[in-house]
């Protein structure tokens, strides 16, 4: 494994 | 703003745990409690706190606002405040400053600080509720333990969760280590029981370095849950009294 997303990809916006 | 928290101790704890992951942070004030959510500068952790109105008494908070604060001003204030001190934070309806008082319930001491208030432009995550496919509860003092451990070897961990148990192991320069937890219930001691709720295996990598900054709530709860499903972040959850809660988000790593 190398690197990682931001959780931003994951989360999104409320 | 009002509230009135026991323990100053309590409040000392939790900047104290995410202090060196987030510097700026809004403490958004409302009527259920006093919240916070932050991302690292790198965006793949986040802290994400709740301190529930019942966690102060009395709390009051008469309209919405933002304490945006930083975290090592804070710190340094919170430092001046003895473990038993009650600590009653104040705020205006527009405030320049947040007005702590600290208050020794031994003697007839009292201290006031003000610290000044930031404009922080903070981006806020909507964060689903999510059906995990792991649960881990374990004492917090043993994640702890295997996560400092582990980063002697390595930089990063694969976390996997059967109906074996749940398995930590890193692989490094100098050789590999793992250590395997299975469920276990201990009628004397229940703060070190280790249950693991699986709906369906799954196995994730992690960074060692947030994992270990993340410990640095332990002393916040004897127990800490970590949540785990495939291609999602990782939810290390500390429970506090009246249903507050410090959680940390860390996206798993990726394949290249």
């Amino acid at each position: 494994p190398t690197g990682q997303r931001s959780l931003a990809t994951y989360f999104g916006n409320p | 703003l009002e509230a009135r928290l026991e323990q100053a101790n309590l409040l000392k704890k939790v900047v104290d745990a995410i202090k060196d992951l987030v510097q700026d942070c809004n403490f958004d004030c409302n009527d259920s409690g006093i919240a916070l959510q932050a991302m690292d500068n790198s965006h793949v952790a986040l802290v994400s706190m709740m301190l529930k109105a019942e966690s102060f008494s009395p709390f009051r908070c008469d309209r919405n606002i933002a304490l945006g604060i930083n975290l090592s001003s804070l710190m340094k204030v919170l430092r001046c405040a003895q473990n038993e001190d009650i600590l009653t934070l104040k705020a205006d309806d527009a405030p320049d400053v947040v007005n702590l008082v600290f208050e020794s319930s031994e003697s007839d001491r009292l201290s006031e600080y003000d610290i000044k208030l930031m404009d922080i432009d903070q981006e806020h995550l909507g964060i689903p509720e999510t059906e995990y496919s792991a649960t881990i509860s374990m004492p917090a003092a043993e994640f702890q333990r295997i996560c400092r451990d582990l980063i002697a070897l390595s930089e990063s961990v694969a976390i996997e969760a059967t109906k074996e148990g749940v398995k930590f192991s890193c692989s490094g320069d100098i050789g590999n280590g793992a250590v395997t937890l299975r469920s276990h219930t201990n009628v004397e001691k229940p703060e070190l029981n280790v249950d693991i709720a699986l709906s369906e295996p799954v196995a994730l990598t992690f960074s060692l370095k947030y994992l270990v900054n993340f410990c640095k709530a332990s002393g916040l709860s004897g127990t800490v849950k970590l949540c785990l499903s495939s291609e999602v972040p990782l939810l290390v959850e500390y429970t506090l009294a009246s249903n507050s809660y410090l959680r940390f988000y860390l996206a798993p790593k990726i394949g290249d």
